[in-house]
């Protein structure tokens, strides 16, 4: 496994920490708040209290041999600017930033940050395509024009198969998977019929699919 | 077009009212802090300066009479339950709230809120499992044990057609795509040799992805 350290305990770090160590890497957090250390702890390998723009901290704690360094401080733009330009000079391999807009993204993409994510911008996009959906319908993005959606079998298509019903060539959507008490199968034959209690996992692009879901 | 008020304008919030604006939907904003409202203003239809726990100012914008009301304040959960508890007795039909922690999530859905949305943890999830996978790959979740993830086509498969490989039935993965040069293509022919420079996008579970990655 890699050795991980998350710098900013807020509640993307904090979530991000605890889901590492559910799966069994070792993680070192650092925070300058000490309750927050102290509520994370039982979690960690290690939680050290630090303010993380102190360049001899950063040294002590061996940040430069750690395969990968999360700046999680979104609010506090100028600390996350500091550690990431500190983490990137003394060699760590691979820096993951919060960003909260794009001025602060850009900036950390200049000094070498090598991926950054926008939590609240990614969850106001998936919102804003749930409320515009017939029936708030929650879309997963595949690609830049394509969706996945989680779809109601329309009346009219129950007791007939994927192929009778060409899907591809009618509504320009694909089926990749069938969902039937919590079960899903992406293997199905496409000759068998569909059944009422059934939902199906459709992709295509944002106009097909809502074609289909309003059948 | 819905007419939805998004309430509370940090980075969720006014992520979210000019995604929907961008989509061509009627939004009304409101924040207590005149800056957040003076930067929102020119991009939806109406911004306003408001405590959003006052009884009297939300029956004067007539939030009773909106489909969709998002109450997007995380920090200030306080202000976050006693607006939602709020808008839900004075009738609002579908309520979105966004939530900090586990905690002021069941408070909110005790009181009616209709969707929870967490930016930060679902993030947390992403990058935790990106950070476990071979090559960082990103994974897409569909259902609980099944990840969609855009993969290299392994050196032994090219000159081979999908039909030819069986992967299915070899490796417990379905091809949902392929990518070449940005285009994405749904309905590939399965027996059409796959080329050098495709990508394609798989579905199966975590472990079975990772095993054809790392061919
Ligand atoms: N110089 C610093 N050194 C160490 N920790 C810091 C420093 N500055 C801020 N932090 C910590 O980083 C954490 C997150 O920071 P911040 O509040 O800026 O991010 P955020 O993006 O608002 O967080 P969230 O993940 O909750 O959205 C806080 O717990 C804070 O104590
Ligand atoms: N009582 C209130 N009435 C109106 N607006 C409020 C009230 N309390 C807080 N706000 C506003 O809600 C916005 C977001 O609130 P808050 O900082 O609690 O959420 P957050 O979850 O940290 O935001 P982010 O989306 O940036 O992560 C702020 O702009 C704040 O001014």
């Amino acid at each position: 496994h890699k050795n991980i350290v998350v710098i900013g305990c807020g509640r993307y770090g904090s979530s991000l920490a605890q889901t590492l160590s559910g799966y069994g890497v070792e993680v070192l957090v650092i925070d300058s708040d000490k309750h927050k250390i102290q509520e994370i702890s039982p979690f960690v390998v290690k939680a050290v209290i630090a303010d993380a723009t102190d360049e001899m901290v950063l040294r002590d704690l061996g940040i430069n041999n750690m395969d990968v360094v999360v700046v999680a401080m979104g609010s506090n733009i100028e600390a996350s600017i500091m550690t990431t330009l500190l983490v990137k000079d003394m060699g760590a391999k691979y820096v993951i930033c919060k960003a909260s807009n794009n001025k602060h993204a850009k900036v950390l993409e200049k000094i070498g940050a090598d991926k950054i994510v926008f939590p609240e911008k990614d969850m106001a996009i998936k919102t804003a395509k749930t409320l515009i959906s017939p029936n708030f319908m929650e879309l997963i993005e595949l690609e830049k024009d394509y969706n996945i959606a989680e779809i109601k079998i329309p009346e009219s298509w129950i007791g007939k198969s994927i192929i009778e019903l060409d899907l591809r060539k009618k509504y320009s959507i694909n089926v990749i998977g069938i969902l039937r008490n919590g079960k899903l199968t992406v293997n199905m034959a496409p000759n068998i019929p569909l059944e009422e209690d059934q939902r199906m996992f459709v992709v295509g692009k944002m106009e097909d699919i809502w074609n289909i879901s309003e059948k």
